[in-house]
């Protein structure tokens, strides 16, 4: 438990700092291949010339994800956790640090593909978001409620493979909403671009807030 | 370190148990929604002929799991972590106490869906396998090594979505022997039943083996 309260000691300093500098901060989360760095490239695309965003990559190993990223010209700094299964607040400062902040509107902290303790851990950020997409199967919001209970939005990713799945959209909406009923619940495709349209004015309307 | 010395001589006790009982032992891992239950459910509907099968389903929360296992008609005992990112050596030797272990030739555990730290809990298994669907990418087997290393087959699941995603099956093959040279790697679409002869005859091998 001492961790979670030195953690959530760290986490709520860096949430005043962003604060003070009216960052939007957004903790992205979701399984393993759920398609948060394509939801982030697609994102990028979209929103750079609107407001200037840097992304956190948080990956056991490799930069890939933050490779992806550096392509579309955003600021971003990969962290590795060498096999820790969740980013923390320390891991997120010390990351903070290779960032230029001054001039920043959103910073995105993509998390490790988990979709059970990222939810634990305060980053510092103001919303935590959670992208499951259709062929993980309509039955995890059920099987892995935290996460939900936690996340602001719920983004239904890779609705292009609807057809292909037995994914019941109205029931996991159902069960999003009974698990937390706040969250706004997005079916988006970040490839095909169906629906990005609301995640981004969902961002838009966030970022606004922080000014 | 602790946690795992204690685990660990748990788990070793369990392995002798179940040499002694010569039942063969699998750890079956993988991400959210790679489909290890769909998996479990076709590998039931084959084999339960020729072998007597059991199977420990181990999830955050509900019976969903258990109960399409027990409408297989296997023996099926669900464990509940509450919260709990992975399986332990204490949580399946409790589970054990409500299956009648005496004439069994297989107990398949279906670890927590994350791709991260059940690698790290021996449960008393003969040999771990990693369920890796088409549909996460195939970046995870550099992205998540740990889970390839310590798998002895990896199932690349969901081969029917093939011509719907940008996966390549020979990069991830090679990714994976790179990690774990020895590893089994199988294609499989566990719902189209493609590939699944080959699963089915590396059972039938480690049961015969502990025969
Ligand atoms: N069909 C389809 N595929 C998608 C979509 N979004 C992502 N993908 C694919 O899903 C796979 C995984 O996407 P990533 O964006 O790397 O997933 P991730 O959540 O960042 O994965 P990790 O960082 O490893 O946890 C890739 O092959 C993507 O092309 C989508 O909307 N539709
Ligand atoms: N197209 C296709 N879908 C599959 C295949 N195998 C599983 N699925 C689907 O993938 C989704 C998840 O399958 P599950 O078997 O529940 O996955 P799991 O790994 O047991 O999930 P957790 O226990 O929650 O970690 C379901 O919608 C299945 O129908 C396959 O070979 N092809
Ligand atoms: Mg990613
Ligand atoms: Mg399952
Ligand atoms: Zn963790
Ligand atoms: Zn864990």
């Amino acid at each position: 438990q001492d961790i979670l309260g030195k953690n959530d000691a760290l986490a709520d300093a860096m949430k005043a700092d962003f604060a003070a500098r009216r960052i939007f901060v957004l903790n992205l989360m979701g399984s393993p291949g759920s398609g948060k760095t394509t939801l982030m490239e697609a994102t990028l695309c979209a929103l750079s010339g609107e407001m200037r965003i840097a992304v956190i990559e948080g990956d056991l190993f490799t930069s890939k994800d933050a490779d992806r990223i550096g392509a579309c010209g955003a600021q971003v700094v990969q962290i590795n956790t060498a096999g820790g299964c969740h980013l923390d607040a320390a891991m997120v400062e010390k990351a903070l640090q290779s960032l230029k902040l001054d001039d920043l509107d959103l910073i995105v902290i993509e998390n490790v593909g988990n979709l059970v303790c990222p939810a634990e851990f305060a980053l510092g950020e103001d919303a935590k978001a959670v992208v499951l997409s259709v062929t993980e199967g309509d039955d995890k919001p059920m099987k892995y409620p935290l996460m939900f209970k936690e996340s602001a939005v719920a983004l239904i990713n890779k609705t292009d493979l609807l057809p292909f799945t037995n994914f019941d959209l109205p029931q996991a909406t159902e069960d999003i909403k009974t698990i937390h009923p706040g969250a706004a619940v997005l079916p988006i495709s970040a490839t095909k671009g169906d629906g990005m349209d609301v995640w981004f004015d969902w961002l838009r309307g966030k970022v606004k807030g922080k000014r």
